[in-house]
């Protein structure tokens, strides 16, 4: 943290980017920002540490800020909401998280277990389902997961659920045929409910570095990404990548998640998060 | 890319016939921003700069040998001698069983790797005892059964009774019934979790593992370094092992956690499924993460 009320200068400069990287904000995005920082300090329109960190933090702020970050909802029917992500970052959690909250404000939620890969991911799931005492439409391991996807969409329609939430397999997006079999999933779900899915999340970890932005591009050119999950900011990762992500893929954090247990979600809060990365 | 970079640092030194602190300090630019592209933890690349600075000031001028060359050369030696051994071996107890412990932040890969690794050792002949430790996350110990039956390697998993205990009593059982190996499944823990942290720590020193394996994402970004040196701290890491490398990541983590830990990566993981386990090339990654 930079001293405060000290007159700016480029070593000072200097510090504030190596706190933005640190922060993975990456290199491309510190060095545009730090570069206003020194246009505006050179045309002595910040003098000081404090005037810096107002300057970087109103800047951010206006870029994370976005009042598309609520969850849509469907016309009419069931809300479906898709979630996907890479390997490991944290869908299987945050859709109990979803589920969770959203089944605790009185709503209907059905769950889709259309990971059907992965050991025992279905299990996961359905234990989740479990506690949180929601719905749960699975089949075995080796299914095809757009069938699931497809079982689950005609059961939120007929039990006239409010939402439907659709886990996926963790995948890579260099791997060609599961972002196709992603995409295929998508299609069943539109084929059978127009306008689903209303959401598409991608999950992303906070400690993930500059492939985020790599993992925003490329799953959002398959599916309509709606929003981001930022998972596992209760570690010490910034999640900093997300700014990237917003400036060059547009697409919002909707949600963070805090921890492993249901509650441990919170809607995101650009002013927080921006704080958060120079705590 | 440093690829691309590489062929502007030749460029700088074009009409010069030696290296100076100016045109090297110059160079040196280029190569910090394609680090810090690739997930190099800011303080490691900084680090790595002023050795790759060192040396080739210290270069005893060659003649007829490009400048611009031999700064290309100082640059991938320094990392592939900073990316640590080729292939380093697993340890083998000298008696009983080969005690494995794999631990790691959440989701970064350690119950896939340990079907991975129990996968490469049966196939070496070894008779592997698989331990279901992580009491936590829901369904962990169905994932690693599953493992278990698919590769017709044992579980050892109890309920009812807390990681270190469960871990104890599975080299117990593998002394026993003769296994040579035990991998035990931990959850997946922050580093910063102190209750848990000290958890592991019990772990280790109910079973004296031969081998503690950080297993890490390799699209993890700066955050790999405070993670690995917290871990570090608190269990007797023996090597490392780097997931999710048939991604794009660049993988820069890989010569942050190298540097911060000084332990070697043993392994890493080029997949989901059970055979996608290589031993680690050092070469390859340095080339991977200067792009
Ligand atoms: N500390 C912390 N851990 C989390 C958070 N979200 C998820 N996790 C943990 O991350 C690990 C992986 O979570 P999963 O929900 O299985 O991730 P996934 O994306 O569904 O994984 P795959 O389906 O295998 O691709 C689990 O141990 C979770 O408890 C979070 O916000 N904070
Ligand atoms: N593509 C790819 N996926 C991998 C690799 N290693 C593990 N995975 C996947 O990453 C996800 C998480 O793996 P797990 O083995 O559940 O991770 P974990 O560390 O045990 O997770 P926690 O126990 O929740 O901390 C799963 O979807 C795995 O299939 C790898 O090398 N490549
Ligand atoms: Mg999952
Ligand atoms: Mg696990």
């Amino acid at each position: 943290v930079l001293p405060f009320g000290r007159k700016l200068d480029e070593k000072l400069i200097e510090e504030m980017e190596e706190t933005l990287l640190s922060a993975d904000l990456g290199p491309k995005t510190a060095v545009k920002l730090m570069d206003q920082v020194r246009l505006a300090f050179k045309e002595k329109r910040i003098t000081t540490t404090d005037e810096c960190y107002a300057f970087l933090k109103s800047w951010l702020k206006d870029l994370m800020r976005d009042d598309g970050a609520k969850l849509r909802r469907a016309e009419s029917g069931p809300t479906v909401i898709l979630v996907a992500g890479v390997n490991g970052a944290g869908k299987t959690t945050s859709i109990a998280k979803l589920a969770h909250r959203l089944s605790r404000g009185g709503a209907s939620v059905i769950l889709a277990a259309a990971d059907t890969f992965r050991a025992a991911a279905v299990d996961q799931l359905a234990l989740w389902s479990e506690r949180i005492g929601c719905r749960i439409i699975r089949q075995p391991t080796g299914a095809d997961p757009a069938a699931v996807a497809f079982d689950a969409a005609e059961a939120a329609v007929a039990r006239k659920a409010d939402f439907l939430v659709v886990d996926t397999a963790g995948r890579l997006h260099t791997q060609a045929n599961l972002m196709k079999e992603l995409e295929k999933i998508k299609r069943v779900i539109e084929k059978r409910i127009p306008g689903a899915p209303h959401e598409v999340i991608l999950v992303l970890d906070a400690t993930c570095g500059q492939n985020a932005i790599t993992q925003a591009q490329e799953f959002g050119k398959i599916l309509p990404v709606t929003g981001l999950f930022l998972t596992k900011l209760d570690g010490t990762a910034k999640g900093g990548a997300v700014i990237g992500i917003r400036d060059q893929v547009k697409v919002p954090v909707k949600f963070i998640g805090l921890g492993e247990k249901p509650e441990d979600i919170e809607d995101f809060d650009a002013e927080a998060f921006v704080e958060g990365l120079f705590g | 890319s440093l690829s691309a970079s590489f062929q502007n640092l030749a460029r700088r030194f074009q009409g010069k016939d030696k290296l100076t602190e100016d045109n090297v300090q110059e160079a040196l630019r280029d190569v910090r921003m394609a680090l810090l592209e690739a997930d190099v933890q800011l303080g490691v690349a900084r680090d790595f700069i002023q050795r790759v600075k060192d040396a080739a000031l210290g270069q005893a001028v060659v003649k007829g040998v490009d400048p611009g060359q031999m700064i290309i050369k100082v640059i991938s030696d320094e990392l592939a001698k900073l990316m640590g051994p080729e292939a380093a071996p697993l340890v083998r107890a000298e008696r009983g069983p080969t005690v494995i412990l794999m631990a790691g932040l959440q989701g970064a890969g350690k119950t896939t790797t340990c079907g991975k690794l129990a996968n490469r050792l049966k196939k070496e002949g070894r008779k592997v005892l698989m331990v279901a430790a992580d009491l936590q996350r829901p369904a962990a110990v169905d994932q690693l059964q599953v493992l278990g039956r698919d590769l017709e390697v044992a579980v050892h998993a109890e309920k009812g009774v807390a990681p270190p205990e469960v871990c104890a009593r599975a080299v117990d059982r593998a002394k026993r019934e003769n296994f040579d190996t035990v991998i035990l499944d931990t959850a997946g823990r922050l580093h910063i979790d102190d209750a848990l942290m000290t958890e592991v720590a019990e772990v280790a020193r109910r079973t004296s593992p031969h081998e503690v394996l950080l297993v890490c994402d390799a699209m993890t970004g700066q955050d790999a370094v405070t993670s690995a040196k917290a871990f570090d701290e608190r269990l007797p890491l023996t090597g490392v092992i780097l997931t999710k490398l048939d991604g794009d990541a660049r993988g820069g983590a890989a010569l942050s956690v190298k540097a911060v830990t000084g332990k070697p990566i043993k392994f890493v993981g080029q997949g989901e499924k059970l055979d996608k386990l290589d031993v680690f090339y050092p070469q390859r990654m340095a080339e991977r993460i200067l792009g």
